[in-house]
């Protein structure tokens, strides 16, 4: 499955 | 009246509407020379990725949106994604530009490859945003709003998105009714547009499978965003 990239931009802190 | 809880609330949402925009030198590549239909689209592309990424700030900053279920968070930015981006871009649409640039910008999105169908909904809507003159409080709060709608597929936990969304409906309509007090209706005019966008989002996948068929590519973001292989 490809990993998602929304995810990792949710992940990401906040405001980077 | 306002209250400082709901004050506080709104403050938070307008700083993070403003803070999260799309990057300038990307607004000015579309307002450059003119390019062929083919690079229309690929400028078009990477505006709409980098209005993802601006979405997704956005929404990271909506008080309480990071303390509901991961799954809940991706159901509620793919099912808002398409609408929120037509509401910000009608925004920036309609603000006030230096002249010319709004036909420029008019005249890129005309020449990028979307079927004419789809094209005089999607001008009406930046039309009906525009004549709201909308206050920025009103159009980051309408965002929020239009992305915590509890009903979007595979949400589960609609009790959740219920008691986020609550609170920013009754400060937008306190709002509405302190700056526009001659205009009872406007806070009903606002709500009416998120029931425009929904239709928006029924042409959007219809544009999609147009473009498909032409064969054009989007970037791996838009390709999950809008659920596309």
């Amino acid at each position: 499955e490809e990993p998602s990239l929304l995810k990792k931009l949710l992940l990401a802190p906040a405001n980077s | 009246k306002i209250t400082k809880e709901q004050q506080a609330l709104m403050q938070v949402i307008v700083d993070a509407y403003n803070r999260h925009q799309i990057p300038q030198d990307m607004a000015k590549k579309l307002l450059q020379d003119q390019y062929s239909a083919e690079e229309n689209f690929l400028l078009l592309t990477e505006m709409a990725t980098n209005q993802v990424q601006v979405l997704v700030e956005f929404t990271k900053n909506i008080p309480g949106f990071l303390s509901l279920n991961h799954e809940d968070q991706i159901a509620l930015l793919k099912g808002s994604a398409v609408e929120a981006m037509f509401l910000r871009s009608a925004q920036v649409f309609s603000r006030k530009r230096p002249s010319g640039h709004t036909d420029v910008l008019e005249e890129r999105i005309r020449k990028s490859g979307i079927s004419e169908e789809f094209m005089t909904p999607m001008f009406n809507f930046y039309k009906s945003i525009g004549e709201l003159h909308m206050m920025q409080e009103e159009q980051a709060l309408l965002t929020a709003i239009t992305i915590l709608t509890p009903d979007r597929p595979y949400v589960r936990d609609h009790q959740a998105v219920e008691r986020l969304q609550e609170p920013m409906l009754d400060v937008l309509r306190k709002l509405c009714s302190l700056q526009h007090p001659h205009e009872p209706q406007y806070f009903a005019r606002l709500l009416g547009r998120l029931t425009e966008l929904r239709t928006l989002n029924h042409y959007h996948a219809e544009m999609l499978t147009s473009w498909r068929m032409n064969d054009h590519k989007f970037t791996p973001l838009l390709c999950e965003i809008w659920d596309v292989e």
